[in-house]
C-alpha cells in the first residue's frame, strides 16, 4: 500500500518531535522545579 | 493524511488510464501526471504493467522521467538533463517541490543556502516566495521560516514514494518505537503497582502509629 | 423492550412542570432538591464562558426543569456582567437582557425556564461567598426553583477535571442538621473568613451529567479535531501564575500556623475538651494536605511531559 507507506514515512520523519538544546534546558528546568516542590512538600509533611 | 486524501482520486484516475493506453498516449499521460498541481506520488502509476513496457522503446525517456519524479530531485534532473525530456514550467515547479520534500526527509532545519543551491534560486525573497506559495499553500510542508537564522524549520513534510531500500530503515524505526512504547507501558504498570504498595504500607504504618499513640495515652 | 431512551430527558413536559410549580414540593423542605443533572452542552458552555473570563468572575443563567428532587439543567447562557463578587445582585445590571433572552428563547422553541445561575471563582474553589449567599437567598425567595452553580476554571485546568459545585441556600434562620463532611478543597488565606462564616448557610447538591446521542457524536468529532491540542498542552506551562499563587498562599498559611503555635499553650497535639466535640483537622494538617495536593498536580503535569518526551522524542531514524 504505497499511500500507507508514504504516510508512515512522513510520520517517522517527524520523530523526534522536539530536539533542541533550548527545549532540553526548559524541560529539565521544569523537571527540577517539580522535584524541588515535591521535596518541599515532603519536608512540610514531616 | 490530508495530502494523501486529496491525491487518492487523482492516482486512481491516472492508474486506470495508464492500464488502458498505448505507448504514445502513455507518454502524454506521464507528462500530464508530472505537471498536475495536486499530485505528488507516482509509485502507483509506475507500477502499472503497461508503463514498464515503455523501457527500451522510443518512449523510455518518459518512463525515466516518471521515475525521477517518483524518487529523484532537481539536482538529479540537472545532472541527467541530456537523457531526459525538457521539462515544462509546471513540471519544473513540481520537481522542485518534491526536492524540498526529499531535503526535509534528512533534516528538520534546512538552511536557506542549501535550499537555494538545490532549487537553483538566486535570492532569499524568491526562495521564501517559493516555499510559501508552492510548498506551504499546497499543503505538502508545514514549518517556520526563520529569517534571522536563515533557515526553514520543517514541522511536517508529506511523504515521497519510498524506495525499496528505505523499507528496512522504516521497519527498524517502527520496531524501535514500538519497543520504547512497550517498555514505557511496562514502567507505568510497575509504578502503579509500586504506588499501590506504598499506599498500603503507609496506611499500615499510620494505623500502627495511631495504635501506639492510643496505648501510650492509656498508659499515661 | 424496556430500554430507556437516552434522549427522553430532552422532552419538555409542560403540563408536568406547571403541576410542579403549582404544588411547590420544595416549600416545606429546605433540603428538597438533592441532585443536579447537567447536560453536556450546558457544562461546556459554562466552563468555556468561565475560562474566557480569565481572572475575572463571570456569570450566567441556566435553563432547565425539575424532575422530582432533581434540577435538570438543559442549557446555559452568559450574562453581560462582571464582578459578581463585589456587589450583591450583580445580575441586576442584566435584567433587561435576561427578559429579552427568555422571550426570544421561547419563540425559538426552547421551552425551559431559567432554573438557576452560575458564576466563576477563578482559582479559589467552588463555594458560596457572603455576597453569593445573599444573592442566592434572594433568588430562592422570589424565583424558585433556583440553583446556584460555581465553576473554578483555573483549578479545572490544574486538576484536569471540571471543578464545579451546585448549591442551594437554607432559609434565613434555619438550623441545618449536621451534614457529612464534603470533599476537602483548598481555600486561599484571603478568602478563608468569607468561606468559613457562610459555609453553614448552604448545602451542596450531587451533580451528574448527561448527553444526547447527537452530543456524543459531535463530541467524538471534536475529539478527533482537537486531540493534538489536548495532547500538546500542559498544565505546568498554562497555569504557572496560579501555581505560584498557591505556593505563596501556602507560605502565608505556614507562617500563620507557626505564629499560632507560638501563642498556644498546649500546641496542636492535644485537643482541649472545651473545643468542638468533633475531631477538627489542625491547621498544620490542612497545610500539609494543601501542599500534597499542589505537588500531586505538579507531578501529574510533569509525568505527562516525561511520558510525551519518551514517546515522541526518544525515537530516532
Amino acid at each position: 500500500d504505497n499511500s500507507l507507506l508514504r504516510q508512515v514515512s512522513s510520520l517517522l520523519r517527524r520523530l523526534p518531535a522536539m530536539e533542541s538544546e533550548k527545549f532540553q534546558d526548559e524541560f529539565l528546568t521544569e523537571f527540577n522545579d517539580t522535584l524541588l516542590m515535591t521535596y518541599l512538600a515532603m519536608l512540610t509533611n514531616c | 493524511m490530508e495530502i494523501e486524501r486529496k491525491q487518492a482520486e487523482l492516482i486512481d484516475h491516472f492508474v486506470k488510464h495508464a492500464a488502458t493506453l498505448e505507448a504514445p498516449q502513455l507518454a502524454s499521460l506521464i507528462a500530464e501526471a508530472t505537471s498536475h498541481p495536486s499530485l505528488f506520488a507516482f509509485s502507483e502509476i509506475l507500477s502499472v504493467p503497461n508503463l514498464s513496457k515503455l523501457q527500451g522503446t522510443q518512449y523510455s525517456t518518459s518512463f525515466d522521467l516518471l521515475r525521477l519524479f517518483a524518487y529523484g530531485t532537481w539536482s538529479d534532473y540537472k545532472s541527467n538533463a541530456g537523457c531526459l525530456p525538457a521539462l515544462l514550467p509546471d513540471q519544473a515547479r513540481k520537481l522542485k517541490q518534491l526536492t524540498v520534500l526529499t531535503l526535509a526527509e534528512t533534516d528538520k532545519v534546512l538552511p536557506y543556502d542549501q535550499l537555494m543551491q538545490e532549487l537553483d534560486v538566486s535570492n532569499v525573497r524568491e526562495l521564501e516566495d517559493f516555499l510559501i506559495n508552492e510548498c506551504m499553500y499546497s499543503g505538502i510542508v508545514r514549518g517556520k521560516l526563520d529569517q534571522l537564522r536563515r533557515c526553514f524549520e520543517v514541522q511536517f513534510a508529506a511523504g515521497r514514494d519510498p524506495r525499496p531500500e528505505q523499507l528496512s530503515n522504516m521497519i527498524q524505526t517502527l520496531t524501535s518505537w514500538l519497543g520504547s512504547s512497550d517498555s514505557l507501558l511496562h514502567s507505568i504498570q510497575e509504578k502503579i503497582k509500586w504506588a499501590d504498595m506504598m499506599s498500603e504500607a503507609n496506611k499500615k504504618h499510620r494505623k500502627e502509629v495511631e495504635d501506639r499513640v492510643e496505648d501510650v495515652k492509656k498508659s499515661i | 423492550g424496556g430500554r430507556e431512551d437516552p434522549d427522553a430527558i430532552y422532552w419538555y413536559d409542560e403540563a408536568a412542570q406547571a403541576r410542579a410549580h403549582q404544588e411547590k414540593p420544595w416549600e416545606g423542605d429546605p433540603h428538597y432538591f438533592r441532585r443536579v443533572r447537567v447536560s453536556a452542552l450546558a457544562l461546556l458552555k459554562m466552563v468555556a464562558h468561565a475560562r474566557s473570563g480569565g481572572n475575572i468572575e463571570v456569570m450566567g443563567l441556566m435553563q432547565g426543569k425539575t424532575d422530582g428532587d432533581a434540577i435538570v439543567v438543559m442549557d446555559a447562557f452568559a450574562l453581560p456582567v462582571e464582578g459578581t463578587e463585589t456587589r450583591v445582585n450583580a445580575q441586576a445590571d442584566a435584567y433587561e437582557y435576561m427578559v429579552d433572552y427568555s422571550q426570544t428563547n421561547k419563540q425559538a422553541g426552547r421551552l425551559e425556564n431559567v432554573v438557576g445561575w452560575y458564576h466563576s471563582h477563578p482559582g479559589y474553589g467552588c463555594w458560596l461567598s457572603g455576597i453569593d449567599v445573599s444573592t442566592q437567598m434572594l433568588n430562592q425567595q422570589f424565583q424558585e426553583p433556583f440553583l446556584a452553580v460555581v465553576i473554578d476554571p483555573t483549578r479545572t485546568v490544574s486538576a484536569g477535571k471540571v471543578e464545579i459545585g451546585a448549591f442551594r441556600t437554607y432559609p434565613q434562620g434555619y438550623k441545618p442538621p449536621d451534614e457529612p463532611v464534603s470533599e476537602y478543597q483548598t481555600i486561599p488565606l484571603n478568602k478563608i473568613e468569607d468561606f468559613g462564616v457562610h459555609c453553614k448557610q448552604y448545602y451542596a447538591l450531587d451533580i451528574t451529567y448527561f448527553k444526547s446521542s447527537l452530543d456524543s457524536h459531535l463530541l467524538d468529532l471534536l475529539w478527533n479535531k482537537y486531540w493534538v491540542n489536548t495532547l500538546s498542552s500542559s498544565p505546568l506551562l498554562g497555569n504557572r501564575d496560579y501555581v505560584a499563587g498557591q505556593i505563596s498562599d501556602l507560605a502565608e498559611k505556614l507562617e500563620q500556623a507557626e505564629n499560632q503555635m507560638a501563642h498556644s499553650r498546649l500546641g496542636t497535639f492535644l485537643m482541649p475538651s472545651q473545643r468542638k466535640k468533633e475531631q477538627e483537622e489542625s491547621q498544620l494538617a490542612k497545610i500539609t494536605r494543601d501542599s500534597s495536593k499542589i505537588t500531586a498536580e505538579q507531578v501529574h503535569g510533569l509525568m505527562s511531559q516525561v511520558i510525551k518526551d519518551i514517546l515522541f522524542n526518544s525515537v530516532r531514524q
